[in-house]
């Protein structure tokens, strides 16, 4: 059986990418089959693993835009359980060439119905945006994880993003669920991180991660050597706290 | 004379909206009459400058969709020379509805020649992506300002803002310039942000703004006051970094 997890928040910023590659690359560390596929044209978590596309190259644009089969475009990444449906600036394009596509909501959900079966879990990072390629995202993801930065703006970004995802629900994916909200870049030091991670859970409660991911440059020096951070350096509080997060998912799904 | 600055980067979380609220502000301080338009769904600049709308309140949205005038959308802030043209979530529908509009790139440029003369600097904020809503302002700009943030994923986004740029130029906004990019968020105790700001100055060179926005907690803060950092902090290294930048900017502007 497969999970699809989709990663989203259209505040810009809060860790969206860092967690879809670190999550999905811890979970790969545990030899479970795990495939991320990157929904941004900025092509983030493509470069975070190191990957180049040649301008030849396939990609999710292709899947997208000209129904070429996903699993043609899949490519293994330096993790053996780790797979990936690389982006490229193409998908730039993406937004504005499927508004008058049919059924344009659902084109990546019956995309995936061909690789279903060969991950335990797939891992969707979006852009920063709630258009097209993220409702695709929501449309074809069993839940959505939010990252959700200590900041003030991330905090009053929540509501919008709340509101799509009920939107979604209603209309295009019944059974979509919150698998949870993820604190980043946390810094114990500042009152404001400090003080919005107190509201999150206070708001959020039990389905905010017990787990938090600190402040640690790290994880943002790991993407420029397009390593993820346990392959970057696995002793780092960056790799302990998303090794962390892989284990309370894994409780979770019992 | 009126001049109109787009600050833009489709990078999320670089610092757009701290930019384009601050330095407008800073300018207002220096008696310069000056008007603010947000152009993010997020409505960030507009909170940011304490500004909650209604639901029957008009805003940007109006003013892009239905051709409202822009005039009798702007409002006074609490700052006496500074004007804002607010942003509503209305917008996020904005990116689908404007693809089938006549001469849709340029219903920005168009709506704010009612308002030309009776301001000397406009900034305008932007959402973090290249649909119409950048192109838009890009087509109504002068010149273009760009927050880069010191972290590698934001280096890696600047040759597709940079195509997109030179795009708007050719086809848009023949007269389009880089007002020049701006060093945001730097830490000088990390490598990464040191390494960051020199390639950012190797590259682009005099392109460069010679004033640095350093890391500071008190532009986190100063939004959830609803204030920008030059009445919430005038003393902290926030305010007088964007103090620096509006000299340097008048001073270049000579
Ligand atoms: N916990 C952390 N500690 C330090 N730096 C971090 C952390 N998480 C992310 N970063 C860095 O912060 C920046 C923003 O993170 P990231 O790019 O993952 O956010 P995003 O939500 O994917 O952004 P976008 O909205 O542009 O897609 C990146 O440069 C990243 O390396
Ligand atoms: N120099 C700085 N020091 C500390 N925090 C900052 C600084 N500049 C911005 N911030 C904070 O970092 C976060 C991101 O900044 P901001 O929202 O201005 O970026 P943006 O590019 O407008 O984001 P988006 O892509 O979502 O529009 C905000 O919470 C802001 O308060
Ligand atoms: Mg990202
Ligand atoms: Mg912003």
């Amino acid at each position: 059986l497969t999970k699809v997890i989709v990663i989203a928040n259209q505040k810009g910023g809060v860790g969206k990418t860092t967690t879809a590659v670190n999550l999905a690359a811890c979970m790969a560390v545990t030899e479970i089959p795990t495939l991320i596929i990157d929904m941004d044209p900025q092509a983030n978590a493509t470069s975070g693993l190191g990957i180049e596309l040649e301008n030849s190259d396939k990609s999710v644009y292709d899947v997208m835009i000209n129904s070429v089969d996903a699993e043609s475009v899949i490519r293994k990444s330096d993790l053996p359980f780790l797979d990936i449906l690389p982006s490229s600036t193409r998908l730039v394009g993406a937004e504005i060439e499927l508004v008058p596509a049919l059924a344009r909501e659902t084109i990546l959900k019956t995309a995936l119905s061909s690789v279903n079966g060969s991950y335990e879990y797939i891992f969707i990072d979006c852009p920063p945006s709630l258009g097209l390629l993220t409702l695709n995202s929501l449309t074809a993801a069993d839940t959505v994880l939010v990252p959700v930065q200590c900041e003030y703006f991330a905090l009053e970004g929540l509501s919008q993003l709340l509101n799509t995802i009920r939107l979604v629900q209603k209309n295009l994916n019944k059974t979509l669920e919150v698998e949870g909200f993820l604190i980043t870049m946390f810094d114990s030091r500042l009152n404001l991180s400090r003080q919005v991670a107190e509201e999150i859970r206070d708001y959020f409660k039990e389905k905010v991660f017990e787990t938090v991911i600190n402040r640690n440059v790290k994880l943002g020096e790991a993407p420029s050597y397009g390593k993820p951070i346990i392959l970057y350096d696995a002793v780092s509080t960056g790799a302990g706290n998303y090794m962390n997060l892989v284990r309370e998912m894994l409780e979770h799904a019992g």
